[in-house]
């Protein structure tokens, strides 16, 4: 499903380098459910913005669902992430002027579905987050916790087939980071890959498949255990 | 040095009415560190916000440090604000276009030091928190554990009476988290009065008083306990 090779990224700024991916390599298969855990400024966001097509790697092959990305034209890479990929974005990245309703329609839209379907998943999601009285609200009228599962129903009521999660849970209370789980654990089932970075130890230990970024590179801990 | 008593915020929009804190009562005496845990939307913030005056209470009485806050005008508030208090935001709400170090100075200016002193305890405040090679930055070259990192420097550089702190690690590692916390408790020696939002019950077990917040109100566990 997802195949990275050889990926490096650099970032140049006033003519100091930084190298927050190198000889980054990672497959994840259709289907699974990787968390990714590392130390704060190890290179886990600046993956997944690559994983999902929002930035493109220094050097380095990445297919994604049998689609080789480098030989992609930037609309072409903005084309297949609409269609496949969903993402719950570390700083939420609601848009501060559109209620919650159509906050969660904004990735819909891109999916050629009815102004029906669109309103009975939208409600749907916003549900099972327990936002449905707020859907009319702004997210400035709402608390820190209540953004992050707006962000999360938004990319639940996509149904991609490919989701990616940057800390999901940072703003949740214990008991609604499990209940987040297992709504991300469902929608697996369904079909949905899913790669979720997390700094919760408790939700890497119940995921099947936990990775370790240090430094820009991978420590796939599962390689050394007696499976 | 901080009492409320009666407390009610209520935020009305179209119609609806929000009631964020009610009948909120509360007393934090000077040197304590006190944790303040409770599930999404229970009023937390909010709470923080009407302790650190960036808020009004919709009704009750707020003392802060002997002085009667409901009596003020705005900008006496506001003096009194950036004389007494630092912030920690739930949302880092660093300066898009300042680089790292001026956003760390913005508080500081307020203070009456000389840029000399200013300087000093900014170098050491982002040395404490690992970033001092990114001084020249800009918050949107740092990744969103490094965000929250300079928001805490920040709040540190001013060595405040009182620090309001939402949330200091939700997106730290942690290794990194006990480390903030270190810092926490080592200004707290040094004589500000901290009252700590968080989600990690590691931190809140470690802290010499927690108190929840459920639904707007106040349960303070430590009144039923032995001690
Ligand atoms: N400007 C506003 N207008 C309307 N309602 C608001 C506003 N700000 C906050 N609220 C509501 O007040 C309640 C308390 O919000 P608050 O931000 O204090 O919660 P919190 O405990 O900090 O939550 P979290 O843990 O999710 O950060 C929530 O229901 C929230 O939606
Ligand atoms: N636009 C940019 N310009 C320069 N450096 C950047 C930029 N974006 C990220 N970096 C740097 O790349 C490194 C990796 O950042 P990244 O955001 O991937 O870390 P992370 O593992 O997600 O950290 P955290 O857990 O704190 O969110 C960091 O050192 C960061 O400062
Ligand atoms: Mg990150
Ligand atoms: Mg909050």
């Amino acid at each position: 499903m997802l195949k990275m090779k050889g990926v490096n990224k650099v970032y140049t700024t006033d003519m100091i380098e930084t190298h927050a991916l190198r000889e980054f390599d990672l497959s994840v298969e259709s289907g699974e459910f990787v968390t990714v855990t590392g130390p704060s400024g190890s290179g886990k966001t600046t993956f997944l913005n690559i994983a999902g097509l929002l930035e493109t790697a220094t050097s380095g092959s990445y297919e994604l669902d049998g689609v080789d990305i480098l030989g992609l034209s930037d609309s072409q890479r903005s084309v297949l992430r609409n269609q496949k990929v969903g993402f719950i974005f570390q700083g939420f990245n609601l848009i501060p002027d559109l209620n919650l309703f159509d906050n969660v329609d904004v990735p819909l839209r891109y999916r050629g579905l009815s102004a029906k379907e669109r309103k009975a998943r939208i409600e749907e999601a916003l549900a099972r987050v327990g936002l449905a009285a707020r859907a009319k609200h702004v997210p400035s009228q709402l608390s820190g916790g209540q953004q992050q599962r707006v962000a999360i129903a938004r990319a639940l009521a996509g149904k991609p087939k490919f989701l990616l999660a940057d800390e999901p849970t940072g703003n949740l209370d214990s008991l609604m980071a499990r209940q987040v789980m297992e709504l991300l654990e469902e929608i697996n089932t369904e079909g949905t890959t899913i790669v979720m970075v997390t700094h919760d130890p408790e939700l890497a230990a119940r995921s099947k498949r936990n990775i370790q970024i240090v430094d820009g590179q991978v420590c796939d801990m599962n390689s050394y255990s007696v499976s």
